[in-house]
Order: C-alpha cells, then sequence, then structure tokens
C-alpha cells in the first residue's frame, strides 16, 4: 500500500504529516517505509540521516539497487530512502527519459510488497516530483492549513489528481484532508474549515493537528513527536490520526 | 529596478511579501509592477484579477506583447502581470526554447525603465521559474520563518543563488533576509534567529513581520495590508520594512 502525501501550496505540513504519520505507524509495529522525494530533502534531514549517495536519485537512474538505498532510523519498524541535492536534477532529466511519470513506480513496486504501508513526501509543485509520486501510489493525503491560499489552491490540484486518474493512474484515491496548524480561536480558520467541508465533505479527516511549537522543535532533535515530546498536543493528534488513518484504508 | 522574492521552502511568505510590499510602495507614490511567476497564481488571486489570457505564460511564449499582460490594480501605481494554470506548462516546454533561463529577463527588460520598481512572486522550487526570476533581477529578498526548516534550507538555497550569480546573473544581489511570522514569545524563534544573525549578519532586515492573523485575512478581500487593516499590527511592519528596503536600495 503506497500512500502520498502532497499538495501544491507550500509549508502545510506536508513533511510533518508524512514523517510524523509514518513514525506513529511504526512505533505500533507496523513496517513502514518513508521516500523522500523532494530536493529539499527535509525528511532526511528531519532523521538526521548522512545519505552516503544512496538516494532515491541514484536509484531512478538506474545506478543503484532500490534495495541499498533502504536506510534503517532510530524507529525499529521504519525505514527511509533519503534524498540528496542531486534530486533537483531530475526536473531538466526527466524529459530524455523514457515513460518518465512511472519511474518511480517502477522502483517502488519491487519493493513495496515487504512493507505495511510506504510513504512518500513531495515538494510543493505540481511539476516531475508529484506527477512520479501519484503515479506510483494507491491513496493521496493531501495537507491544508485553514487559510484563503489554501483553500483558493485546493480545487485546482483537485483537477491536477483527477487528470492524474484518468489517464496515469486509474486506481489512486484521496484517501483525505488533513487539516493542520488548527487554531479554533481565529473566525479565519472556522470559515476556511467550513468552506473546505461544504465541498469535500466525505474527504476530511475528522482529527485535526493543532498547531503545537513541539511539532516545530522535534526535527531538530532528527526524532518524531511520539518520541520528542509523547505527551504534547501535537502527539496526541497523531496518535488518533493513525486510528483514523487505519479506519479509512479498511473502509477503502 | 528588478527584484524577486524568492525561497525554495514553502509557506514562507513569499506572496505575502511580495504583494504587501510592493503595495506599500506604490501606496508611497512609486510606481510599481508585480509580475505572478508562480502557477498557483497566488498575486493573481490576491488582487482578485481575472487575467483574461493576457498572463505571463502568453508574454514568454511570444503569443501576446508585454505591454498588453500589464493590468491594473485597485491601487494607482501599481500594476500586475498576472498567472493562469498555463505556466505550469512552462516546467516541461522550457527544456525546448533556446535560451530558457533568459525567458522572462527577456521580456521584462522591454518596460522595466518605466517604473520605479519590478517585484517577481516565485514558486517554491529551485527549477526554472525561480532561476529566470533570479536571472532577470538585480536583487533577491528571502523570506524565512524562524523555524529548523527554513534554517536547514538555507545554505542550500544561498548555494544556488551563489551559482546563478557566477554563471548567469553577475549583477544579482542579495538585497538581504527577511524574518516572517515571527513570534518573540517562542524559544525556537529566538534560537533559529540568532543561528541566521550568526551567520548572515550583514543580510537580516532588522525589521521582522509579526504573525499577525489581520494579513492571512487580507487576500480573501483583494487587498494588501494597509487597506484591509491600517492600523493593525501587520501593517505597521510593512511601513517600517519599506522605509528599510528604500534605505538597503539606496546604499547598495
Ligand atoms: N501542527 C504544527 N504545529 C507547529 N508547527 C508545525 C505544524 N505542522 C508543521 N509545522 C512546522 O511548520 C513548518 C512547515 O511545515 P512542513 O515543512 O512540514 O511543510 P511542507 O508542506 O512540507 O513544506 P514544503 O512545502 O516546503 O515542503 C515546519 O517548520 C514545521 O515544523
Ligand atoms: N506574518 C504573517 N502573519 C499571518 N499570516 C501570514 C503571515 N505571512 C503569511 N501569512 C499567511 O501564511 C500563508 C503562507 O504565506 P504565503 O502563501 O505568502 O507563503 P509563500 O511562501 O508564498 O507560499 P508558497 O511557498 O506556497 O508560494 C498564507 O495563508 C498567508 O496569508
Ligand atoms: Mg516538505
Ligand atoms: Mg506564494
Amino acid at each position: 500500500m503506497v500512500i502520498c502525501i502532497s499538495n501544491q501550496k507550500g509549508g502545510v505540513g506536508k513533511t510533518t504529516i508524512a514523517l510524523n504519520l509514518a513514525s506513529a505507524l511504526a512505533l505500533a509495529e507496523l513496517r513502514v517505509l518513508l521516500v523522500d522525494f523532494d530536493p529539499q530533502s527535509h525528511i532526511t534531514i528531519g532523521f538526521n540521516i548522512d545519505p552516503q549517495g544512496k538516494t532515491i536519485y541514484r536509484v531512478i537512474t538506474g545506478e543503484l539497487d532500490i534495495r541499498e538505498s533502504i536506510h534503517q532510523t532510530s524507529i525499529e519498524n521504519l525505514f527511509v530512502i533519503p534524498a540528496d541535492e542531486d534530486l533537483a536534477g531530475l526536473e531538466a532529466e526527466a524529459s530524455q527519459m523514457e515513460n518518465n511519470r512511472f519511474l518511480l513506480k517502477k522502483e517502488l513496486d519491487k519493493i513495496k510488497e515487504e512493507f505495511d504501508f510506504v510513504f512518500i513526501d513531495c515538494p510543493p509543485s505540481i511539476g516531475i516530483y508529484t506527477i512520479n509520486a501519484l503515479c506510483a501510489s494507491d491513496f493521496v493525503i493531501i495537507p491544508v492549513l485553514a487559510d484563503f491560499y489554501s483553500l483558493e489552491g485546493f480545487s485546482k490540484f483537485f483537477k491536477a489528481i483527477e487528470y492524474i486518474r484518468e489517464g496515469l493512474n486509474p486506481s489512486l484515491e484521496i484517501l483525505g484532508i488533513v487539516i493542520n496548524m488548527y487554531d479554533r480561536r481565529t473566525k479565519l480558520t472556522k470559515e476556511v474549515e467550513e468552506e473546505f467541508l461544504k465541498y469535500f465533505p466525505e474527504k476530511i479527516f475528522t482529527v485535526k493537528i493543532p498547531k503545537n511549537v513541539k511539532i516545530a522543535e522535534a526535527p531538530s532533535f532528527g526524532l518524531p513527536i511520539q518520541l520528542y515530546s509523547p505527551s504534547s498536543p501535537g502527539a496526541d493528534a497523531f496518535s488518533l490520526l493513525v486510528e483514523e488513518f487505519i479506519e479509512k484504508i479498511e473502509k477503502s
């Protein structure tokens, strides 16, 4: 089961949700692989991994066998395929490569059965990285902020996913929309939440991730929120998110 | 004078700073052009502009004369060249185009003398859009958040700018780094701010933009912060930013 965490809008919490959801599932004894498919390499940095050249880019270009690129994290059941800045080169090179929308799928299909879940972190764009991730995935989770630009941009991103579903990956499903940095005190949050519920009622996760400074501090220690601050509101939210995630997967 | 507002990191406030800084300068009687060079088109949405096909994409592809693409905003001295989703096509098409890093520069050079300032809003990436913007610019302003991923990612982005300066645009200067959504109460903010000051002491703007919900509300009314909520902490910060911006420009 492959799930990509994606949204063209920047800074909505793609990396944060990919990293902490994958960690929470691994801590619940599920075998999880997390693929860093963003040239910013923030999953790789968030776990303090030194890729030593064993990266997703070298797998995609055929220089490295995918099994060589799987790094163990500090969590027993959690593995990461890291990225480094070489990945930025794929944007220009992909136009010369055969089947350039299925480069990632071709590789992940070799190993995905060995894990309960494979997560892919995407960059904030709808270019070659996100297209590859959507074509490799069974599901997509879309983090959003409860703000104007997130709401405005969402319908365009939704259209891009429909486009992929129709032509390139008909089995792709939207597992859900996760509202992040939720602050129930502001009027804007409530208004935007209502708009999302109006347009996409069955897709919104009931669990919302609150704004919690512990979540922003955790990556500087190379830890997921459950290990950095287990009793924080952030850690509680991710425990609930895991439950709702499993529920939605089983229903689909 | 052309200035691009750029950072590979998503959600740091590129659009917010480009829109409100350009507006504040226009309200101070300077003639300002704002170019939306992000396929998300958030500058265009933030002013509630209907591009009607008169976009930067059609200028770049040679379908439209750049003077036809300049739209008046609700502010007398502020003009916008809008974007729409067609701009997303440039990533794949650019590899077939001659001189594909100077497509934007070629067009802006035709009209830049008619404005005191031309600002370019960039998407969160270092691909073809940001490279074109950096190659068309005299200065770059880099918004950051005082958080771990912003700090981590900064040195990579800095290297990308150096690469552009050495080869493609030797006159490009970093005008400064603007810390956005500044919250003096959190420890993380203070620690990250100190790191930025340690590594790039002469580049940090002394003005910091506070986190202020009025800033996030303004685009849903199609207004910059100075017109939406003139006495808010956000509007005050942008008035100070204008002064420091002018100072830095005159010094350089
Ligand atoms: N719920 C939260 N509470 C507090 N901080 C958060 C929360 N979610 C994310 N953050 C912080 O906000 C910043 C942006 O989040 P993150 O980098 O995960 O977003 P992203 O969508 O992956 O960004 P990009 O578009 O650049 O890939 C990070 O510094 C992160 O630590
Ligand atoms: N100082 C601030 N106070 C409150 N909200 C802010 C502030 N700066 C930006 N925002 C809000 O935060 C969100 C992210 O800002 P913005 O979209 O300008 O960032 P960006 O860097 O342009 O994002 P992207 O990487 O997607 O282009 C927006 O909803 C914006 O309204
Ligand atoms: Mg990210
Ligand atoms: Mg933007």
